[in-house]
């Protein structure tokens, strides 16, 4: 099993924008 | 002990949990008679959850609900954290509290106690639920992730029992 | 220098949008054509290089307009004007270049963030042949066609795989010389 990682990163904090 | 569930819109369990308590050196579940009535016991609330989930009026008078009242109290009330409902049924017993998500995922919970009546710690129930909810969130952000499908991830259980142990026990 | 002018394009001279928007798009295109190529893996790690193949021999004219970058004198410079400028414009990451060749043709990107896999889990069937964001070794391919540099682009490894991290190669076959019409 491959460990997840998706549930240790931060929901709302997580600020990432790209660009348009 | 508790027994919780993800129900999904199509009443469909997605999730399910029981959590037990630790008594000594044991840890302690729901008897084995009771444990089957599990689903049954919430399966029959899901009825007035639902009732609540489309309540307009705030101010709901009616059956066994402490908490805020109806899901679409939004309108009418400042708050945002609308979601949890508070205990909406009871069955000789044991208590029933539920949560709602915004896309109608049901998290509802029986809540069972050993020795006598069951007390409800409705702040420590709502940050369960609230983060569960969160939890629920990043599982829909996986785009390999169909709604209503159940969940089987080990570290999203896993979570979920180390949320219950945190606010639960 | 490089380095600067990229944040300085990203903060000043880039419209921006929501990265979660970015992320669920892509993340619905995957799963969709997991779905419509019956979840044969090396099918759809071919069309997303495909579809990134279309997105970089067009997006290099949107990067050298931004950038007004001169021609890269050798892979060095290339690896970098790729790793500080382009993915920092484009997505706001800034992957190290690592893994050189003894003839300094081929080089590594590690992408420590990587936007397009944010919250995805793979399913068990396509943890072995699935690459999630083969797209952008068809983005990186296209682009470095029409500066006339023919790569071949691919993937090492993969998080989403267990992987320890996520590794990109580029590896410079020749150099293209421009067609003189007839």
């Amino acid at each position: 099993l491959v460990p997840s990682r998706m549930y240790s990163e931060p929901l709302i904090f997580k600020k990432h924008e790209v660009s348009l | 002990p508790q027994y919780f569930v993800i129900i999904g819109s199509k009443d469909n369990p997605v999730y399910e949990a029981e959590f037990t308590t630790q008594q000594g050196q044991l840890q302690q579940g729901f008897p084995q008679n009771l444990k089957e009535l599990n689903p049954f016991i919430l399966h029959a609330s899901l009825d007035i959850i639902e009732d609540l989930q489309w309540k307009i009026n705030p101010n709901s008078q009616s059956g066994n609900v402490s908490g805020s009242g109806g899901f679409l109290r939004s309108r009418n009330v400042a708050n945002t954290d609308n979601c949890y409902l508070g205990k909406v049924d009871y069955f000789y017993g044991l208590v029933i509290t539920a949560y709602l998500t915004y896309s109608g995922m049901k998290l509802v919970m029986v809540h069972g106690n050993l020795t006598g009546d069951v007390q409800i710690d409705d702040n420590a129930v709502k940050a369960f639920y609230q983060e569960v909810h969160e939890l629920y969130i990043k599982t829909l952000m996986n785009p390999f992730y169909q709604i209503n499908d159940p969940i089987t991830s080990p570290a999203f259980d896993s979570r979920v029992r180390a949320l219950a142990r945190k606010y639960l026990n | 220098s490089l380095r600067l002018a990229g944040e300085d394009i990203w903060k000043n001279k880039t419209e921006k949008v929501n990265g979660e928007l970015f992320t669920l798009m892509y993340g619905s295109i995957v799963s969709q054509l997991c779905r419509d190529y019956q979840r044969c893996f090396p099918k759809v790690n071919d069309q997303l290089y495909t579809m990134g193949y279309n997105i970089g021999v067009r997006l290099i004219e949107d990067f050298l307009a931004r950038t007004a970058l001169p021609r890269c004198e050798n892979m060095i410079r290339t690896s970098e004007v790729i790793s500080k400028c382009a993915f920092k414009i484009f997505l706001n990451i800034t992957p190290q270049v690592s893994n050189w060749s003894t003839d300094k043709n081929a080089f590594s990107l590690v992408l420590v963030e990587n936007p397009l896999s944010d919250f995805v889990e793979l399913p068990m069937d396509a943890m072995k042949q699935l690459w999630y964001s083969n797209v952008l070794c068809g983005v990186l391919k296209g682009a470095l066609e029409m500066v006339q540099l023919d790569c071949d682009v691919w993937f090492i490894s993969d998080v989403l795989k267990g992987d320890p991290q996520t590794e990109i190669r580029v590896k410079l076959n020749r150099v293209l010389k421009d067609e003189i019409p007839i």
